[in-house]
């Protein structure tokens, strides 16, 4: 900012970069918000709700698994477009979406969350934490409705829900990366990028801090959701071996 | 590799109409 070296080629650099990663974003995050805005009228209605909840507990979770699955395909193009990720090797391409998909789909949730009903965008409305009972899984639901609700308490633009987004992937601790240096580089960019779209975009100071805190409650959503699927797995393993979407049983190891 | 089949294919492809 003193006009010493080359800032203005750095803020280029980082616009370009926040352009890039923005466009991947649009491009793959599966309902664009007038999409979402359009159907925000449509809830279920108290008799859809208690057949939800009257489902076999092995029934709605295989109906969770295939969304998520849909959703994380959405979330591996993404990844997919960001610049460099294709660049690293294949196996810390695997170790990052293993770790980093469904977290990505956590914060790419908040935009189909409303936050004034409590409720989420799911199998074609938008569906309360009760519509999600019969899984047996009320107190994660609960936490993953609480998450939700904080980041859309952020008000995140499009721009900044890419670049975190981006930033959540491309986490250089994750275990079992090959070439650390290569993720924590993309990170560091992607971090400056952040950064700048925040400043550009006049947000509070405290912004960036908020979003790193976040990191961590996904973390624990997302082990949660490994512990609850490892019970789940242990009552119905044949479910889970037959009738899992074979790429959700990839990426969380069922 | 055989372990991560489908997520391979996926990044592989340049689009992914994979069945899944």
């Amino acid at each position: 900012s003193n006009g010493d070296t080359s800032p203005t080629v750095s803020m280029a650099e980082l616009d370009h970069q926040v352009q890039l990663i923005s466009k991947s974003h649009l491009e793959t995050c599966q309902y664009l918000r007038e999409e979402l805005q359009q159907m925000s009228w449509q809830n279920f209605l108290q008799d859809e709700v208690e057949s939800y909840q009257s489902k076999p507990r092995e029934v709605m979770w295989q109906l969770c698994a295939v969304k998520i699955t849909e959703a994380i395909q959405y979330v591996v193009e993404f990844a997919k477009r960001i610049d460099g990720f294709m660049d690293l090797c294949q196996n810390d391409q695997i170790v990052l979406l293993k770790a980093g998909s469904l977290e990505v789909i956590f914060v790419r949730m908040c935009r189909m969350f409303d936050s004034q009903n409590n409720t989420v965008f799911f199998d074609g409305k938008f569906a309360g934490p009760d519509v999600f009972r019969a899984l047996g899984c009320d107190d994660l639901i609960s936490s993953v409705f609480d998450f939700a609700k904080s980041m859309c308490s952020l008000h995140l633009s499009e721009d900044e829900l890419a670049l975190f987004s981006a930033f959540v992937l491309l986490s250089a601790d994750r275990s079992w990366l090959q070439e650390k240096l290569q993720v924590e580089k993309l990170q560091q960019k992607t971090q400056l990028a952040l950064q700048h779209v925040l400043q550009k975009n006049q947000r509070e100071d405290g912004l960036l801090h908020k979003l790193r805190c976040k990191v961590s409650a996904l973390r624990s959503l997302c082990s949660r959701h490994t512990e609850k699927l490892s019970a789940f797995r242990a009552v119905y393993p044949d479910i889970v071996g037959t009738h899992f979407p074979p790429l959700y049983k990839e990426l969380f190891g069922a | 590799k055989e372990k991560h089949k489908i997520l391979h294919q996926l990044l592989q492809n340049s689009t992914s109409p994979v069945d899944l």
